[in-house]
């Protein structure tokens, strides 16, 4: 439960898609059992960016960012902020 | 709608290729759309576009028609707020007033409640709308705005309108709209922006990445004022939305200051702060408060007939009130406390808003954000500015029209204003554009904007560029802009090359093997771009180069001149001077020096491209980034 409570939503930006391959939400699982291990439960993956371009929204603790931060193929990590209508 | 459209030229008979103008797509991110408004009726409009691979999130009282063919929305976390409606349709009526300000078909005789009268129309009205929701009552989530970026250029949208933005700025890429923005430039697509309405203070503009549109607000010629009559018949023009008619009637006048609630004094309660007044001495008057007090934070007086306030503040960001109401300078507020504390029964009433007319116009509103860009200083933002101030468009009845929860009013138009209105313009006059030349790129649109734009006058705005940009759009010259300044994917990556990205960040960003080299320092002023913006200090001296091409579109056999205005200071040369095209599509190279030093915080000229049919103006602007 603490460790649930910990995690906050994180934005995994990773580009455009490789090439020959469109990254599913499959794939962004096993990268994230990868990397942080098997610890990491497939709901903690809230949705996979898979039409245009690479990424995902996951649930993350602050070890975890660094992690992913440090995986190959990840741009950018940053928390799910808001944005206000203007 | 009712107004800005006429007010810049852009007529009802204006010239348009209908064929292709409904086939344009246009993608709204925003807070969904209410598919009942007259103004999306789709009578006369065919099957949606063969490229068109969106969908409808259909629902027992939601579907799609020809005109919005297609509708999502997206909330990843799953958990909605408690008053939202599930689904794409839209509860507050933000994204149906950007919706049909790009597209709206046209509505006759619409009005709010009377004022604004006119046909309601968007920029493009035969183009379809895709509505996708990423904004619910408590705001726009980055991973819903991705989202709906993600489908939005997965589903053959041909334009982007976003008037959203965040609060402090962010690196391009971790800033969720500039990477959507980016892959829907990729694609082809270009996405126009709402500068912000943080203004007038500097380095305020959000929304600033080079690939999109960023676009400030400013005034067309209409007005609304709403007067207030004294007891002794004296009367005075205040402002905001007033669709309230007391018929004449005299009320008792309060002030607030007199009329403390438990725990507040007057030096508290004149402001009209929360709570801070007697809420059971309000009722049945008129009260009369020193400061602005927002629509949406009037639950405590309620029972009261009305509010006038008087401020300092700028005057031209008026709001519709849950309740009659008007806004005033101190000159005039002083008048009416004086009466107010004068005399034995003052007396007052609130009269409905009617029209008036600027003398001169248009100016950018004081709420629109400001330049200097904050992240990449020598690329001039906002873009340019488009009407965003008391703006007439198709509303949800379901949302309160000044967005205070306890205001009834039903309508299906409202006049709100801001940079998310000023956005929905530009995106309609880059889809007018774009129908003319359905395979221009979204550099080529921007350009084509940027370059025709009405020019602006500096000493109705102070902060000049950094206010209105390259200046307020011209639909119809934008057609027909002569020269475009072009770029490409690759010169956004080397631009970003210069902003010191890495080779493997912008080949992942990309998906290519573009690379970066040590040498890419001052890319920036390499980047294709249709102005040039340049950050220094007071008597530094500077010998700037900027390498751009120009892409004739205008007749093929063609001269251009040109023709440089510069401030005192500053030598600003170009070479070559004269730019000689054989070909339509063809495009030739030139440089722009500017040497020299400036003595004020600002110094603004400007490079104009002619050739006797068309003049191809780029703002320069020199500015002291301390």
């Amino acid at each position: 439960n603490s460790e649930h409570e910990d995690r906050k939503t994180y934005i995994v930006y990773m580009g455009s898609h490789p090439k020959d391959r469109v990254s599913t939400r499959s794939h962004h699982v096993r990268m994230l059992q990868e990397t942080i291990g098997s610890s990491f439960a497939p709901h903690s993956l809230l949705h996979s960016y898979e039409r245009s371009f690479n990424g995902f929204v996951a649930k993350l603790t602050e070890v975890e960012v660094q992690k992913v931060s440090e995986m190959k193929g990840v741009i950018s990590v940053f928390p799910n902020g808001k944005k206000q209508l203007h | 709608t009712t107004r800005s459209w006429d007010f810049m030229g852009l007529s009802q008979q204006a010239s348009r290729v209908p064929s292709v103008e409904s086939d344009i797509i246009v993608g709204v991110l925003d807070t969904g759309i209410w598919p009942e408004s007259p103004s999306f009726l789709d009578q006369g409009y065919g099957p949606p576009p063969r490229k068109w691979k969106g969908s409808c999130e259909v629902s027992s009282d939601f579907s799609c028609n020809n005109k919005i063919i297609g509708a999502r929305s997206y909330r990843t976390n799953g958990q909605y707020p408690i008053n939202d409606i599930q689904g794409p349709r839209d509860s507050n009526g933000h994204g149906t007033h950007a919706a049909s300000t790009v597209a709206g078909g046209l509505v006759r005789q619409a009005s709010m409640l009377g004022l604004g009268s006119g046909t309601a129309r968007g920029g493009v009205p035969s183009a379809r709308i895709a509505s996708y929701k990423i904004c619910w009552s408590d705001g726009c989530r980055d991973a819903d705005v991705l989202a709906a970026f993600d489908d939005a250029i997965a589903d053959g949208v041909d334009i982007i309108s976003f008037s959203v933005g965040g609060r402090k700025p962010r690196d391009y890429f971790n800033d969720s709209i500039a990477i959507g923005a980016f892959h829907a430039m990729k694609k082809g697509i270009l996405t126009s922006m709402s500068a912000g309405n943080s203004g007038p203070k500097s380095f305020t503009v959000r929304n600033f990445s080079p690939w999109s549109l960023s676009v400030a607000a400013s005034t067309t010629d209409r007005k609304f004022l709403s007067g207030v009559q004294l007891g002794d018949g004296r009367s005075f023009d205040g402002v905001t939305i007033n669709t309230f008619d007391l018929n004449g009637t005299q009320y008792p006048l309060v002030y607030a200051g007199n009329i403390p609630n438990i725990g507040f004094n007057g030096s508290i309660s004149r402001f009209c702060l929360t709570n801070s007044v007697d809420k059971e001495l309000v009722k049945g008057k008129i009260v009369l408060c020193d400061f602005f007090v927002s629509p949406t934070n009037l639950s405590f007086l309620e029972g009261a007939i009305g509010i006038i306030m008087q401020d300092n503040n700028p005057k031209d960001l008026t709001f519709p009130f849950p309740l009659p109401a008007s806004h005033l300078g101190t000159q005039e507020g002083a008048l009416i406390s004086s009466y107010a504390n004068l005399t034995s029964l003052p007396t007052a009433t609130i009269l409905k808003s009617t029209e008036g007319k600027y003398k001169e116009t248009p100016f950018v509103a004081s709420f629109s954000s400001r330049g200097p860009n904050p992240i990449t200083p020598d690329i001039l933002k906002p873009d340019l500015s488009g009407p965003g101030v008391e703006i007439l468009a198709a509303w949800s009845p379901i949302g309160p029209p000044s967005g205070a929860e306890d205001d009834t009013r039903q309508l299906l138009f409202n006049i709100i204003s801001g940079t998310s209105m000023s956005c929905p313009h530009a995106t309609a006059v880059a889809a007018y554009v774009k129908s003319f030349h359905p395979s221009w790129s979204p550099a080529a649109l921007k350009s084509a904007l940027m370059t025709t734009a009405f020019p602006m006058r500096a000493d109705l705005n102070p902060d000049a560029e950094f206010a209105y940009g390259s200046g307020h759009i011209n639909p119809l010259s934008a057609v027909n802009p002569g020269l475009i300044y072009n770029a490409t994917e690759i010169d956004y990556v080397r631009f970003l090359c210069g902003q010191g990205y890495s080779t493997k960040l912008v080949q992942q960003v990309s998906g290519d093997n573009s690379s970066c080299s040590r040498g890419d320092i001052d890319l920036v002023f390499d980047l294709n771009y249709p102005s040039f913006a340049l950050s220094t200090s007071i008597s530094t001296s500077i010998s700037q180069v900027y390498r751009r091409r120009v892409t004739n579109v205008g007749s093929a056999n063609s001269t251009y001149k040109a023709i440089v205005s510069g401030p005192l200071g500053l030598n600003i040369t170009v070479n070559p001077s004269v730019l000689s095209f054989k070909a339509l599509g063809e495009e030739l190279r030139f440089e722009v020096t500017i040497e020299g030093s400036i003595s004020s915080s600002i110094a603004s000229g400007s490079l104009v491209w002619d050739d006797g049919k068309h003049k191809v103006k780029s703002p320069i602007v020199v500015f002291d980034e301390n």
